[in-house]
């Protein structure tokens, strides 16, 4: 464990929370793409299933239970509890256009053809597109609550960490995970215009348009 | 040599 991984973990543990809060307290999940938290969802559940298999540290195992445990509530709180505030009309990013291409090429590029493998490669290469419907929800409503904001930045930032994580592990530990790395950095360009506006706007005045 | 990814990340 480093720096850059315990503060990235962090990071995206306060997204989750910041995200579930929001959508609880104020009884609403207006601006938010219930698409992109199902496939977070769908990244947790195919990554975290070594649960079942192997224990790492007390504080893995917590960690990907809170995820996965935040991420379905996430889920139910929009398309259950407060459907009625669901945003349909704007979130309408054709998911399968992820789905498909990411299964097809975690089949093709993976480390180890055995199916925990490929479930890991396919959550790792569909966490990096996941935001996609949330980020194009945006571009049509042309706005975003603070909070959302918030959200958004946290979510990018905890990426953005684990990439320096990567440079200090190859570093200090000789690790090296390609697929992660390069996935990584394609999911943390994806924010780029986003922490553009999010630093320069300084959204504390009003709501983020594009 | 470089590790395998032994999986420790969340």
């Amino acid at each position: 464990m480093n720096v850059f991984r315990l503060t990235g973990d962090l990071s995206h543990l306060a997204a989750i929370i910041i995200l579930l809060l929001k959508i609880w307290k104020s009884r609403s999940c207006a601006g938010i793409s219930g698409k992109s938290q199902i496939l977070f969802a769908i990244v947790f559940t195919t990554r975290y299933l070594d649960l079942l298999t192997s224990f790492i540290s007390l504080y893995n195992t917590c960690m990907k239970v809170i995820y996965i445990g935040c991420a379905y509530a996430t889920v139910y709180l929009i398309y259950a509890k407060f459907r009625a505030t669901y945003d349909g009309n704007h979130d309408s990013f054709r998911v399968e256009f992820l789905v498909v291409p990411v299964g097809g090429l975690s089949v093709l590029i993976n480390h180890d053809f055995s199916p925990l493998e490929i479930l890991w490669t396919f959550s790792i290469y569909l966490e990096s597109v996941a935001i996609l419907p949330q980020l194009f929800m945006i571009s049509k409503t042309g706005e975003a609550e603070t909070i959302t904001t918030h959200y958004l930045f946290c979510l990018g930032l905890y990426r953005a960490l684990y990439l320096f994580n990567w440079i200090w592990r190859f570093y200090f530990e000789g690790f090296f995970d390609m697929i992660a790395i390069v996935a990584g950095v394609v999911q943390t360009v994806l924010y780029c215009d986003f922490f553009y506006l999010y630093v320069t706007k300084g959204w504390f005045s009003r709501p983020y348009r594009l | 040599g470089l590790d395998i990814n032994p999986k420790d990340e969340l």
